[in-house]
C-alpha cells in the first residue's frame, strides 16, 4: 500500500491545493510500480495551513504564484515517490523508463507502464541481462489508445548510464532495427549500476512520460510468501 | 548471481529537516502491530490563524478500504476547508471490513477531533497493513488518547517527525521523509514542504 502526506506552511486555496495535488500525482505517484499491485488504501493527502503569513492564499486566478508552487509541489511528490521505488520489496536497482517523442500522452504513460510492469523485464534486470527483446514485448502489447503511437521503423531504445560514464547511451534498437553492433560488455556496465534508465524513443510526436520502477528479485517472494501470517 | 545487500535506511533517510510552521505531530506503539514497533501516528494543524486547505486522492480500487471512504467523505463534507489533523495506523488495513470498519474509521476521526475540541469533521484517517481484519480499536482510541495526554508525545522536532514516518511502515526497510524549504519569485516569501511517504509492496498506484 502508498500512504503519504504533504504539509506545507503556505496558504492555498481548497480548489488550487486540489488541483496542484492532482497534477503532481498524475507525475510522481501514479508514474511509480513495484509490482504492478494496486491496494485497497492508496492515499495520499496535502495540508495547506497557512502559517506563513501572505498577502493573498495561492489561488488558480494568479496563474504565475501557482505555477510556481505546482511545480515545486511536482518535484517534491516526485522525491517522496522515488524512495518508495527504491524500497520496493527485495529490489537492488532503481530504473526510469523514459517515453519521449509519443503521440499523445496517455499512449507515453501506457507504454512505460507497461515495461515497468512486465516481470521478465524485472527479472532480466534483476539479473544483469541486456534483454531488450523483452522491453520490446513489452511495448508491442501495451494497450494504446491510438495505434498509430507505435511505428516499429521509427521505434528507438537505448539503455542509459546514470553515473557520468561514457558513452552514457547504449542504443539497443535503432529505427527499428536490432543494434548488431551492440557492445555487450558496455550492456553489462550499465545493468550491473543500481541506479540506470530505459530510453524508448517513439517518433511518432512530442509527448513524453516517465515512470519509476526496480527490479524483481527472489527476496521479493520470501517477503511476500510470508505476510499475513 | 550474489548481490551484496544494500544498507537503504543509511542512504535515504535523513538526519536533520526543515519542518513547517504550525504543525505537530506524534506517534506510539498501540500494540496493533505484534512486534511493538511504532504503529499509531497523528499530524495536527496547531495555526489558528488562517483556515487550512485539504485535498486527498484514493485508490481507484473497487474495493475501497474503510478509511478511504471515510475520508472521502469527510472531504466532500468540508470542501476541504479546516481539515486540521490526519490519524494514521498500521499494521491493520481496515480494509474489506464492512459496516464494521466503517464505523471503527469514523471513531478513530471522531477520537480526534474529540481531542482537539473540534465540533465539526476535521480529521482524516489513513491505515495500512494486513486487509480483512478488524482493527483493534481498543487499542488505537488508548494510543490516541495517550499521544494528546502525554506532552512528550506530540512535537515538532526532527525525532517527531522521524517517529511518524516510521509509525506507518509495514513491510518497509526504512522510513521515507522529505523536507525542503522554497522561496516563491514572485514575493521573496519562503515556505516549507514536508512529506512523509510509506509503501515498499502492491505499488502501482493509479487514484484520483
Amino acid at each position: 500500500t502508498l500512504l503519504g502526506f504533504i504539509l506545507t506552511d503556505l496558504q492555498i486555496t481548497p480548489r488550487a491545493l486540489k488541483k496542484m495535488l492532482s497534477n503532481a500525482t498524475m507525475r510522481s505517484f501514479n508514474c511509480i510500480s513495484v509490482d504492478g499491485d494496486m491496494s485497497t488504501n492508496d492515499t495520499i493527502t496535502m495540508i495547506a495551513n497557512g502559517a506563513v503569513e501572505t498577502n493573498k492564499p495561492v489561488d488558480i486566478e494568479n496563474a504565475q504564484v501557482f505555477n510556481e508552487v505546482q511545480e515545486n509541489v511536482t518535484s517534491f511528490a516526485q522525491q517522496l515517490a522515488q524512495l518508495v521505488v527504491r524500497d520496493g520489496e527485495g529490489s537492488t536497482k532503481f530504473v526510469t523508463v523514459k517515453v519521449l517523442n509519443s503521440l499523445n500522452f496517455n499512449d507515453a504513460k501506457t507504454i512505460a507502464e507497461t515495461i515497468s510492469n512486465s516481470n521478465l523485464v524485472k527479472t532480466a534486470l534483476y539479473g544483469e541481462d541486456a534483454n531488450w527483446g523483452r522491453i520490446l514485448c513489452a511495448i508491442g502489447y501495451s494497450k494504446l489508445n491510438d495505434i498509430k503511437s507505435l511505428k516499429p521503423e521509427k521505434l528507438n531504445v537505448s539503455f542509459v548510464a546514470t553515473d557520468g560514464s561514457e558513452p552514457k547511451e547504449l542504443k539497443l534498437l535503432i529505427n527499428g532495427v536490432p543494434n548488431l553492433d551492440l557492445d555487450e560488455k558496455r550492456a553489462s556496465q550499465i545493468l550491473a549500476l543500481p541506479d540506470l534508465e530505459i530510453l524508448v524513443d517513439l517518433g511518432t510526436g512530442s509527448e513524453k512520460c516517465q515512470f519509476w520502477t526496480c527490479d524483481l528479485s527472489h527476496e521479493y517472494v520470501t517477503i511476500n510468501g510470508d505476510y499475513r501470517s | 548471481k550474489e548481490k551484496i545487500p544494500i544498507n537503504k535506511y543509511s542512504l535515504y533517510v535523513p538526519k536533520c529537516g526543515v519542518f513547517p510552521k504550525g504543525f505537530k505531530v506524534g506517534s506510539i506503539a498501540s500494540g496493533v502491530k505484534k512486534n511493538g514497533n511504532l504503529d499509531l501516528g497523528i499530524i495536527v494543524n496547531t495555526n489558528t490563524k488562517t483556515p487550512s486547505s485539504a485535498s486527498a486522492v484514493f485508490t481507484t480500487n473497487r474495493f475501497k478500504a474503510a478509511p478511504v471512504l471515510q475520508s472521502q467523505r469527510v472531504l466532500q463534507e468540508t470542501k476541504g476547508s479546516n481539515i486540521n489533523s490526519i490519524v494514521v495506523n498500521s499494521g491493520c488495513a481496515n480494509s474489506i471490513t464492512g459496516e464494521i470498519g466503517l464505523k471503527d474509521a469514523k471513531s478513530m476521526c471522531d477520537i480526534v477531533n474529540k481531542q482537539l475540541k473540534s465540533d465539526k469533521p476535521s480529521t482524516l484517517v489513513m491505515s495500512t497493513g494486513v486487509i480483512g481484519q478488524k482493527l483493534q480499536m481498543d487499542k488505537i482510541e488508548k494510543g490516541l488518547v495517550e499521544i494528546f495526554e502525554n506532552k512528550k508525545i506530540l512535537g515538532d522536532d526532527f525525532e517527531h517527525w522521524l517517529n511518524v514516518a516510521k509509525s506507518i511502515c509495514t513491510t518497509d526497510t526504512f522510513p521515507k521523509l522529505v523536507t525542503n524549504k522554497f522561496r516563491l519569485s514572485s514575493t521573496g516569501q519562503e515556505y516549507t514542504l514536508t512529506g512523509i511517504a510509506k509503501g515498499a509492496g502492491m505499488i502501482c498506484p493509479n487514484m484520483a
